[in-house]
């Protein structure tokens, strides 16, 4: 991508903001890694291009490194309980199956139900249904329209007494923004809590891979709803590099647990920040 | 605002009258930080601060106005003459006018059908049939058959392949009389050639009067990408920005203008059937500029 052999000069520099800003990283944090890269560059005498990349490697995978994370499951025979939430059609829904299908083929876990916790949209309940039956999970739903914090908590009860390995509550879409849908998550999130009296083991937020700057004012305002425990982006399949987990994972401090690759239930990896680099670069 | 940064970053420059090329050069390096924040593409951003930069000094400025007020006219001005260029209704020449919806996962195709249909049977009085031809997705049909039936529309979803359900709901329109088809599709990636293939012949075998790229307003720097592929593949009419209802600034809008030269022909504003609203430049360009 740098022709080999060319010298850290503006033009160079440049260049690699051009890479880092089409890859979403953002002004800020491109012009914060920049320097950092000038800097380390000059302290090592580096020159050449290629050098001056890897350096860049270097510099990105340290940033990255720490917002890897394992999804925290439960060994005390207690179900593990996961809040799915996140924007409009970030890919919430999709992401339980392939958790589910995850937590059925590398950990073993049976027995799965899934909170049809979207009571809103058209066919939320049906399409959650349907990857139910295709990863063997039970669904537990109540009617379009009904309070989701009800869902919830009914979903709880039967995962506690039927003793389940996990528990997935799937929510509606809703922008950040949106308060009175932000007060609707928090009920949720208080409902469940207060019914196994604990936190919920995950928070997961659902970010879009093809989110531009604003995924930063997402994650901050969902963290502050909810206190988030992870990140999972999606649609890394596509061609966006998904860049704006550098400003997330510096400012917030979120682990990325996993990232979608697709829309089947095994399009799913663990977030690993050394390939995550190689592939934005 | 940008006009109070740029006024608080020309502050030494607090000369009246014609802008300076020193007082442009900064004025703009800050715009350009601006508009990068606001998602529009790196290149585009290159390209729309020189062409803004020639216009400003070849201009006659206005003398009541500051620098920074002069600089963020000019800006502004520029950015809703590159939105708002090309006349953005939708022209349903034919009959029936097939409306193709096309675009990544999740965009709100789906939604954007619904409400398309609304638009047309109540704003124009047309009779709109739909047409389910996602096959993929889970439940797809079942989400657009449940906005049909809330609307009181028909939706036509026979056929086992996607190819069958267009082309036998553009049979069902013609023999029934209906003045609009609207063709709701999986979404997909640009990358995807089996499915950009089959949206090729989908269009080839529908000649739609009105082919849409919808297009989420939070998209990044890829929506260039996205649109110019989707553009080449299919040769578009328009774009469909949805989910500004949000706090998304939207400068994807200003990349895929640019690059494809594709008008925006509605926003999607809300979750409801009537969150759609016809795109207006002047609000898009007050938005980006943030
Ligand atoms: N290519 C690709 N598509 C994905 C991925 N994850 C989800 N999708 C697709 O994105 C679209 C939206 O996914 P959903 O799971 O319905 O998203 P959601 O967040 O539940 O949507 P709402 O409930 O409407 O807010 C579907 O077409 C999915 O197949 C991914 O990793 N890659
Ligand atoms: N807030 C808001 N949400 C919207 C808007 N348009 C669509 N949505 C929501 O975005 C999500 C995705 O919408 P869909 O219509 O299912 O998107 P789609 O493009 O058909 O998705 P695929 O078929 O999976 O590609 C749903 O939760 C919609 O309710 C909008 O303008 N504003
Ligand atoms: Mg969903
Ligand atoms: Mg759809």
């Amino acid at each position: 991508v740098l022709q080999p052999g060319r010298r850290l000069d503006d033009a160079l520099l440049a260049q690699l903001e051009e890479i880092l800003i089409t890859a979403d990283v953002g002004v800020e944090a491109t012009t914060e890694i920049v320097q950092a890269l000038k800097a380390r560059a000059a302290a090592r005498g580096v020159q050449d291009s290629s050098a001056v990349m890897e350096l860049l490697k270097e510099i990105l995978k340290e940033r990255l490194r720490p917002a890897e994370g394992a999804l925290h499951l439960r060994s005390d025979g207690q179900p593990t309980v996961f809040l799915i939430l996140g924007v409009n059609g970030s890919g919430k829904t999709t992401t339980i199956a392939k958790l589910a299908q995850h937590l059925k083929d590398d950990f073993g876990k049976r027995k799965i139900i899934f909170a049809a916790g979207d009571t809103f949209r058209a066919a939320a309940v049906e399409q959650l249904g349907i990857w139910a039956e295709r990863v063997g999970a039970q669904l537990v739903h109540h009617k379009t329209g009904s309070d989701p914090s009800a869902v919830a908590f009914e979903a709880v009860e039967r995962a506690l007494r039927e003793g389940a390995d996990a528990l997935f509550i799937d929510t509606a879409g809703r922008l950040h923004t949106k308060h009175n849908l932000m007060e609707e998550l928090k009920k949720i999130n208080r409902v469940v809590e207060k019914r196994l009296g604990r936190a919920m083991d995950e928070r997961l937020l659902i970010l879009d891979g093809t989110t531009g700057q604003n995924a930063i004012s997402q994650a901050k305002l969902f963290h502050e709803a909810v206190s988030v425990t992870g990140i999972v982006v999606t649609k890394l399949d596509g061609t966006a590099k998904g860049g704006s987990i550098l400003q997330i994972a510096s400012a917030l401090k979120l682990p990325i647990k996993l990232i979608g690759v697709g829309e089947r239930a095994d399009d799913l990896r663990e977030f690993k920040a050394d390939e995550f680099v190689e592939a934005l670069l | 605002a940008l006009t109070e940064k740029l006024n608080s970053v020309l502050t030494q420059l607090r000369r009246r009258g014609a802008l300076t090329e020193r007082d442009l050069d900064e004025g703009l390096r800050q715009v350009r930080l601006v508009l990068l924040e606001a998602d529009v593409h790196y290149k585009v951003v290159k390209k729309f601060i020189d062409d803004v930069k020639q216009k400003a000094l070849g201009a006659q400025i206005l003398e009541s106005l500051t620098p920074g007020q002069q600089i963020v006219k000019i800006v502004r001005d520029e950015l809703v003459q590159i939105l708002g260029g090309t006349r953005a209704d939708l022209h349903l020449t034919q009959w029936p006018a097939v409306i193709l919806l096309v675009g990544l996962q999740g965009s709100g195709k789906t939604t954007m059908a619904g409400k398309l249909a609304k638009y047309l049977a109540e704003r124009e009085q047309k009779r709109v049939l739909l047409a389910a031809a996602d096959l993929q997705r889970p439940a797809a049909i079942e989400q657009l058959r449940q906005l049909g039936a809330k609307l009181g529309y028909p939706v036509y979803a026979q056929g086992r392949t996607p190819l069958e359900v267009a082309e036998g709901a553009l049979q069902e329109a013609r023999k029934s009389s209906f003045d609009v088809l609207v063709v709701d599709t999986a979404g997909r990636l640009h990358i995807d050639e089996e499915l950009m293939s089959e949206l090729q012949e989908m269009k080839q075998r529908l000649q739609p009067a009105e082919t849409l790229l919808v297009v989420d307003a939070m998209t990044g720097q890829e929506a260039v990408t996205i649109a110019q592929t989707f553009d080449q593949r299919l040769k578009l009419t328009g774009i469909i920005l949805t989910k500004l209802d949000g706090d998304a600034r939207g400068g994807a809008a200003l990349s895929m203008v640019t690059i494809t030269g594709r008008p925006i022909k509605f926003v999607g504003v809300g979750e409801k059937l009537e969150d759609l609203e016809v795109f207006h430049p002047d609000r898009m360009a007050e938005r980006i500029l943030g």
